[in-house]
């Protein structure tokens, strides 16, 4: 997960809706909420975790289509080393 | 405690060692039962904190641990279990608790995913029964269950987060629970499930907007919890039915205790709203759990006045 993203995004309209759709199937992402992509919904919270190879290609997308986001975990990683336990993390 | 360190997530190794001790260091209060073998063939025990006693006494059920990456979930089981024992004996409305009611604790109820999550992939939901000749794994035990399974808000696709298995209780983890609860039913008050995030306190049901017919008790007794948290914590906590305030799923755990007649049943998504999401630091677990306790007090409480 190094570098992973996970983002933050709001649909305002049924086509960023749409759009979203279509990214979470065209790049397989990882939805975290809502877990499916048909229960994407204007208005409502999206979080999505982002491979680091498709974090620039994702956001140039979601700018291109004017839907604006905000990152909510820079680096996946580094959060998931900060729930190890100390000693095992210091073992990775 | 016996020295245990309930502010860090542990592996199952160590959460089987826990139960052990915590049945050797408190044998006058709790004992460990088997309820069944995951897909694995791990065994799955549950605790059970009973105060011998002449009485009838009624049951609140508790498990966490259904989605492997919510680590926080068996954490939050764990730290109930000590709090009961550790208070029990000082804390009156504890020990009123225990004169009325017997906790049942199943602390990892996905052990395989569990164990995938810390050795493999620490964002794995599933469990670990493959399919399609191996070129898939896992169910999500939460989807698995015999209440409008395969209707709504789940995936036949087995590579899905959210594939609902071959059919109701397809999973051992899911039959195991359902068979334990199904024996127990007529004693069981209360159904708690615990997850990971969102601050949400979830009633029945996912798989249809239509209210169940105790809603208003149901609401009343979570929003009270939820309003508990807020003035001690200032933690906004939502109340409400899954289908109408997250999204529609069938086949939850919550919604087929509810229907097979526990009356209140309850899914807790704790602390964190998106900052941490699944992968809550481990100093986030202390206030986590302390605020939970609070809200699960709540509702405990209102059962044993009922």
């Amino acid at each position: 997960y190094d570098r992973d993203q996970v983002l933050n995004i709001v649909p305002e309209t049924i086509q960023q809706v749409q759009h979203l759709q279509l990214l979470c199937s065209t790049f397989m992402l990882d939805l975290w909420k809502p877990l499916l992509p048909e229960d994407i919904k204007a208005g409502e919270d999206l979080h999505i975790r982002v491979p680091a190879p498709l974090v620039q290609e994702m956001k140039d997308s979601l700018a291109q289509h004017m839907i604006s986001y905000r990152v909510l975990i820079p680096d996946v990683q580094k959060l998931v080393d900060q729930s190890m336990p100390r000693e095992r993390s210091s073992h990775r | 405690s016996g020295g245990y360190v309930y502010t860090e997530y542990h592996p199952m190794e160590e959460i089987y060692q826990w139960m052990t001790q915590i049945q050797k260091n408190n044998s006058e209060l709790v004992t460990q039962h088997i309820l069944g073998k995951t897909f694995e063939n791990r065994t799955m025990y549950y605790l059970q904190i009973s105060q011998p006693s002449n009485k009838t006494k009624k049951i609140i059920w508790m498990d966490c641990g259904i989605h492997a990456r919510e680590w926080i979930s068996p954490a939050f089981c764990q730290w109930f279990v000590k709090e009961i024992l550790q208070n029990y004996k000082t804390d009156p409305k504890i020990s009123r608790f225990l004169q009325n009611l017997d906790f049942y604790v199943l602390p990892v109820l996905n052990i395989d995913g569990y164990i995938y999550s810390w050795e493999e992939d620490r964002l794995w939901r599933k469990s670990r029964s493959p399919y399609e000749n191996g070129t898939c794994y896992g169910t999500d035990l939460n989807r698995n269950f015999n209440s409008s399974w395969g209707s709504v808000g789940v995936s036949f696709n087995c590579s899905s987060d959210v594939f609902c298995g071959s059919g109701p209780e397809s999973e051992p983890e899911t039959r195991a629970v359902a068979q334990f609860i199904k024996s127990k039913k007529s004693d069981i008050l209360c159904y708690l499930t615990i997850h990971s995030y969102g601050q949400l306190i979830l009633t029945p049901y996912g798989s249809t907007t239509k209210p169940p017919s105790n809603n208003e008790e149901l609401m009343q007794v979570a929003k009270e919890a939820a309003a508990a948290l807020k003035g001690k914590y200032g933690t906004s906590y939502r109340v409400g039915s899954t289908a109408s305030i997250l999204y529609s799923n069938s086949g939850s755990s919550r919604d087929w205790a509810h229907t097979i007649g526990i009356p209140l049943s309850y899914t807790f998504e704790l602390r964190d709203t998106g900052t941490h999401g699944f992968v809550l630091p481990a100093d986030q677990i202390q206030p986590t759990c302390e605020e939970t306790m609070l809200a699960v007090t709540m509702i405990i409480d209102y059962v044993d006045k009922k």
